[in-house]
């Protein structure tokens, strides 16, 4: 169930391209648990955030520069769906259900 | 605050769906 462990993906991206934008839903071909790369790339991000606020959508952004915003949002939304991640403080705020 | 316990709640309720 629980994928264990603090996944800290050190620093922010390297690979650039693949610009791609996911389509949400549809048969999942991800490499990890069935997301897709950007959104554990988002998902570890908010995972690896320490603050109780959650992270920003301009933190996410300023993480993964190399994503346009569309797709992290899309990456956001899906995450949230899925109940990995959830708001806080507002709609730009995201902590992850599987940290603490 | 309540709001984030509940969004909180709410988003842990669909990952127990989820594998349920």
């Amino acid at each position: 169930n629980k994928s264990s462990g603090p996944l800290i993906t050190g620093n922010s991206v390297g690979a650039s391209g693949m610009g791609d934008v996911g389509s949400l839903g549809g048969s999942a071909s991800g490499p990890t648990n069935g997301l897709t790369l950007h959104q554990s790339q988002v998902l570890n991000l908010i995972k690896a955030y320490p603050k109780p606020e959650g992270l920003s959508f301009q933190e996410l952004r300023s993480q993964l520069p190399s994503l346009n915003a569309s797709v992290i949002k899309q990456a956001v939304d899906f995450l949230s769906n899925e109940g990995h991640i959830y708001s806080t403080v507002d709609d730009e705020h995201f902590k992850s259900t599987d940290a603490e | 605050l309540e709001r984030i316990e509940r969004n909180k709640a709410a988003a842990l309720l669909r990952l127990a769906n989820r594998h349920a």
